[in-house]
């Protein structure tokens, strides 16, 4: 099973078309594999990436460097993947 | 589950046992409904619809479909929901019954199964298919990207790495191939809903581009009307417009295609969730997600049986 411990999932806010840009730039880096839950639109819609542990770092100084304004939406995937299933296998004994 | 009265509506469950409950569901309702295959997915498993029909021949349709994004499984277990609701309800609620007596609904309850078996089995975060691309090691096309309505345009990737890869051409994958034929075989689909999950959202046409679509006026103030009736039952919030302006631009996606054949009626939901769980939505909010699609549902099938075209 794959394993998303450390994942987190970053709630961005771009204020203005410029960071909107930059964004689609970070989507652009194949190599981070950053799964947008929700893509960059326009200024002040919400952008919401899931972003593996070996790359929070870098994204997160990506947009601080940028002044582009962010949120830890889900601290850690996996805790919630693991949530999901122990109430899957409590149903499944019930 | 040894009859769709006993199954468990209120937990997730395996493509296995949703495509066993499709059989309890026609099995119980031979009168109603019946099971479709429309053909077979990537990695060969049967690709089901269910058709609930009083009869005719070809009648004026609406399609419902859910978990084109396997991960979404909120749509996929408010899709059996909605099954049992439609048997539920015809001969008890005056609209369904209506609309039964016009018209036919196709409900297609796991669009990606390939990708949702894999979500039980290896990666529950998965969102695409699970096709091969010669020349890459990536797996997967979006098949919410892969429609011929202005595939490969901007709001697609061509990168077979990426969530939102669109695929070598339009109609590559054969989960969307096999609805495409399935429509234009039928030809008198007059409602076309795709259910997504995730940021509360009732979307139409167009994804491609900002230009308003011809009928933008009706789908909006039928959007509006949908969505005052979804959150009248739990408060939930929703946004709606067309998808380009409400989200963002989206070439290639399901309505668009559907909007281009003709079905005024093309809408998509995205269900319960403003990002608190992600894909994880606990088992618990499955029937209230449910419920209040539903309400949303019966506005728009009411309005299509109405307005004929």
């Amino acid at each position: 099973l794959e394993n998303f411990v450390g994942h987190q999932v970053l709630r961005i806010s771009a204020a203005d078309e410029a960071q909107v840009q930059k964004v689609k730039e970070l989507e652009d880096l194949e190599h981070l594999q950053l799964d947008f839950w929700r893509g960059p639109a326009q200024p002040g819609s919400s952008i919401d990436v899931r972003v593996p542990f070996p790359s929070i770092q870098a994204v997160k100084v990506f947009l601080e460097a940028h002044a582009i304004s962010y949120s830890i939406m889900i601290e850690d995937v996996q805790s919630l993947l693991d949530e999901e299933q122990e109430q899957m296998f409590a149903f499944q004994g019930r | 589950a040894r009859s769709t009265n006993t199954f468990n509506y209120a937990i997730y469950h395996t493509l296995d046992e949703i495509y066993e409950f499709m059989d309890m569901l026609v099995a119980e309702n031979p009168q109603l409904v019946s099971k479709l295959q429309i053909g077979n997915t990537y990695e060969g498993r049967p690709i089901y619809v269910l058709k609930f029909s009083t009869g005719g021949n070809k009648r004026p349709a609406i399609w419902i479909d859910t978990g084109i994004h396997s991960r979404e499984w909120v749509t996929q277990a408010s899709g059996t929901w909605f099954a049992k609701k439609i048997t539920e309800d015809y001969g008890q609620d005056p609209k369904i019954t209506a609309i039964l007596s016009n018209m036919d609904i196709f409900l297609e309850i796991v669009t990606n199964p390939d990708g949702f078996a894999f979500t039980h089995s290896t990666n529950r975060l998965w969102r695409k298919t699970r096709s091969r691309t010669a020349g890459s090691s990536c797996i997967g096309v979006d098949p919410n990207r892969n429609w011929d309505a202005a595939f490969g345009m901007p709001g697609a990737s061509g990168n077979p790495c990426t969530e939102t890869y669109r695929g070598k051409y339009a109609n590559s994958e054969t989960e969307v191939k096999s609805i495409v034929d399935f429509v234009k075989d039928h030809g008198n689909i007059k409602g076309f809903i795709s259910i997504h999950s995730y940021s509360q959202l009732l979307l139409y046409p167009y994804g491609y581009t900002n230009t308003p679509n011809p009928d933008q006026q009706e789908l909006d103030q039928l959007a509006k009307e949908a969505v005052t009736a979804l959150s009248s039952l739990h408060g939930t919030k929703y946004t709606y417009g067309s998808i380009y302006t409400t989200i963002y631009q989206a070439s290639g996606n399901t309505i668009d295609w559907t909007y281009s054949q003709g079905i005024k009626y093309s809408y998509t939901f995205e269900l319960r969730d403003t990002g608190r769980y992600g894909f994880l939505l606990p088992a618990s909010q499955i029937i209230p997600t449910a419920q209040e699609t539903w309400l949303a549902l019966v506005t728009i099938m009411d309005h299509v049986k109405n307005h004929p075209y």
